[in-house]
C-alpha cells in the first residue's frame, strides 16, 4: 500500500 | 478547503448539535440507537488520536475536540442521564457484526502498518456502518420523530459533501485517498433510502412512518 497521508480532513 | 469540505463540515455539527439539543430539550432520547452513538464515540476517538501527536489547524484541532466532546456527551445523556428514557428494547442491532468485521478490514486494508494508522483506517470504515443500529431501530418501530430524520439527513448529506470535495480535491489538488472514498461511497449509499423518504415524507409535513 502507499504511504499514510497527513490527515487534514475530519 | 473548499466549499463542499466547510459545507460537509458544518452540516455535520449541525447533526450532532440537533442530536444533543433534542436529547436536552425533550429530556428523553427516546428514537435514538445507544449503540450507533457509542460506535460514533469510538469512531472519533480512534480517528483523533492525532490531535495528540499533530497540529494541522486551530480549524481542525477545535472541530475535532467538538465532534469527540460532543459524541461523548450524547452517549452520556443517553446511558446515563435520561437511562430511563433510553428505548434498549428496540436497539437490538449485534454491534460485534460491524466492530469485528471491520476490525479485521482495518489492519487487512490501510495505507500503513502503524498504530495511528491502523486505528484511523478503522474508523473510517467503522464511521461508514455505525449508522446501522439507528436505522435498524426506525424500520423496527416504524416510525421516527420529525426532528431525528433531521438529525439522519444532515449526518448522511455530511458524507455525501465529502464525496464532492473529494471529486474536487482529485481535480485540483491531485489528492485521493481510496480508503476514504471507497467508505465514504458505501456511507452515503446506505442514506439513500432514508434520504428518499426524507424527501417524499418530511419535507413535505408528514411524519416519517413506514409501512407496517
Amino acid at each position: 500500500d502507499d504511504d499514510a497521508v497527513p490527515k487534514d480532513e475530519l | 478547503m473548499n466549499v463542499f469540505r466547510l459545507t460537509g463540515d458544518l452540516s455535520h455539527l449541525a447533526a450532532i448539535i440537533i442530536l444533543l439539543l433534542k436529547i436536552w430539550k425533550s429530556r428523553s432520547c427516546a428514537g435514538i440507537s445507544g449503540k450507533s452513538q457509542i460506535l460514533f464515540a469510538l469512531v472519533f476517538t480512534t480517528r483523533y488520536l492525532d490531535l495528540l501527536t499533530s497540529f494541522i489547524s486551530l480549524y481542525n484541532t477545535s472541530m475535532k475536540i467538538i465532534y469527540v466532546g460532543c459524541a461523548y456527551a450524547t452517549v452520556y445523556l443517553i446511558y446515563a442521564k435520561f437511562r430511563a428514557t433510553y428505548d434498549g428494547n428496540h436497539d437490538t442491532f449485534r454491534v460485534e457484526f460491524l466492530v469485528v468485521p471491520v476490525g479485521g478490514l482495518a489492519f487487512l486494508v490501510n495505507h500503513d502498518f502503524s498504530p495511528l494508522e491502523i486505528l484511523w483506517t478503522f474508523s473510517i470504515y467503522l464511521e461508514s456502518v455505525a449508522i446501522l443500529p439507528q436505522l435498524f431501530m426506525i424500520s423496527k418501530t416504524g416510525e421516527a420523530e420529525t426532528i431525528t430524520t433531521h438529525y439522519l439527513f444532515c449526518l448522511g448529506v455530511y458524507r455525501a459533501l465529502y464525496l464532492f470535495n473529494w471529486i474536487w480535491r482529485f481535480y485540483f489538488e491531485g489528492f485521493f485517498d481510496m480508503i476514504a472514498i471507497v467508505a465514504g461511497v458505501v456511507q452515503t449509499i446506505l442514506y439513500c433510502d432514508f434520504f428518499y423518504l426524507y424527501i417524499t415524507k418530511v419535507l413535505k409535513g408528514k411524519k416519517l412512518s413506514l409501512p407496517a
